[in-house]
């Protein structure tokens, strides 16, 4: 028995490089 | 003098010990769970799932400067990142993509990146202005 392989599903953020330090409003 | 710090990577990549997400066709789940394929994504899907994020914010980085690496495939991007132009430098491999507002992706080799994700790029040259997440510190 082969079960489907569920296709991998990536957030948007891990996209997009963090490149600032953290910030306060 | 800049800040140095390198963008993700994973074990787990297909080629050049690039993340998976960026071979074309992976796909990707929006702030507001919508999914769509990396290649078909737009400036306002990053702009408007930071605001729905609440815990992110998009900065505005430029290029400033892309010097070759002592590592092999490798660069060094320096970038002026936010309202604040703190300088970052990042150590990339040239294939890496970057999104560039407005335009997409594009990363230092193009071709390269064409040749092992399948994802169609643009050039990144001095003065592109990328998108990059800062996180928002809890009050």
């Amino acid at each position: 028995n082969v079960e489907p392989r569920s296709v991998p599903v990536f957030p948007w953020h891990s996209l997009v490089p963090f490149l600032a330090p953290t910030q306060s409003d | 003098p800049p800040t140095s710090t390198s963008p993700h990577s994973s074990p787990s990549s297909p080629s050049a010990g690039l993340p998976p997400f960026f071979m074309k066709g992976s796909i990707i789940q929006l702030a507001d769970g919508e999914l769509k394929r990396v290649e078909d994504l737009r400036t306002e899907d990053f702009v408007q799932s930071a605001e729905v994020s609440g815990e992110l914010k998009i900065d505005s980085s430029t290029v400033e400067r892309i010097e070759c690496s002592r590592t092999p495939n490798a660069v060094i991007i320096q970038f002026s990142v936010g309202e604040n132009k703190a300088q970052v430098c990042v150590e990339v491999l040239v294939e890496y993509p970057f999104f560039v507002f407005g335009q997409g992706w594009s990363s230092c080799c193009p071709d390269r990146t064409t040749q092992l994700l399948a994802l169609s790029c643009a050039k990144l040259s001095v003065g592109d202005v990328c998108i990059s997440l800062t996180l928002k510190s809890l009050k």
